[in-house]
């Protein structure tokens, strides 16, 4: 058993 | 006022192993995450911004016997609060996630080949539903694009 954990990087766009 | 985004990333999932369960190395098993999102502001320099992502997790391990990667695929609804930090471009984003698996992929390569098993929302193998909490950074280059860092830990166990 175990637990995720996720580092993350992104972008993003608002309409 | 409501505005619809959209948002694409790149993952760098791991996991982290029980105790008493720790006689393996684990490593980031690259994938990505994309989705949409929405934006609902509240009060000045506060909103409520939900999303629904696609996303992927998992790890690898090195095994005496060849390399294990296990990839999960996700449905994740991260329900967070955005904070601006100052009347700046940056913010501060946080909240708790529901998680929901739709699949896993176990990979196995000795050097010499490869063994691949499929499961697809497999309840007596993992968990289907998982609930976590995200805290991260958002910077607003612009009105309408940003960049953004985070990281994400499930509460419960897969």
């Amino acid at each position: 058993e175990f637990k995720n954990q996720v580092f993350s990087v992104g972008f993003g766009y608002k309409f | 006022p409501i505005r619809f985004g959209i948002k694409a990333g790149v993952n760098l999932p791991n996991i982290i192993k029980d105790d008493g369960n720790n006689n393996f190395d684990t490593k980031l098993n690259p994938g990505f995450n994309a989705g949409i999102t929405l934006d609902i502001g509240l009060i000045k320099g506060l909103a409520f911004t939900p999303e629904l992502l696609y996303a992927t997790k998992g790890y690898k391990a090195e095994t005496s016997f060849g390399e294990f990667t296990q990839t999960t695929h996700f449905i994740d609804i991260p329900i967070l609060a955005t904070i601006n930090l100052g009347g700046s471009g940056l913010n501060l984003v946080v909240g708790p996630q529901v998680s929901f698996l739709t699949s896993t992929k176990n990979k196995f390569d000795n050097g010499f080949g490869t063994v691949e098993q499929q499961f697809d929302e497999d309840s007596d193998k993992f968990k289907k539903s998982l609930l976590g909490g995200l805290i991260g950074f958002r910077y607003d280059i612009n009105d309408k694009v940003d960049l953004h860092g985070r990281y994400a830990l499930d509460f419960q166990k897969n």
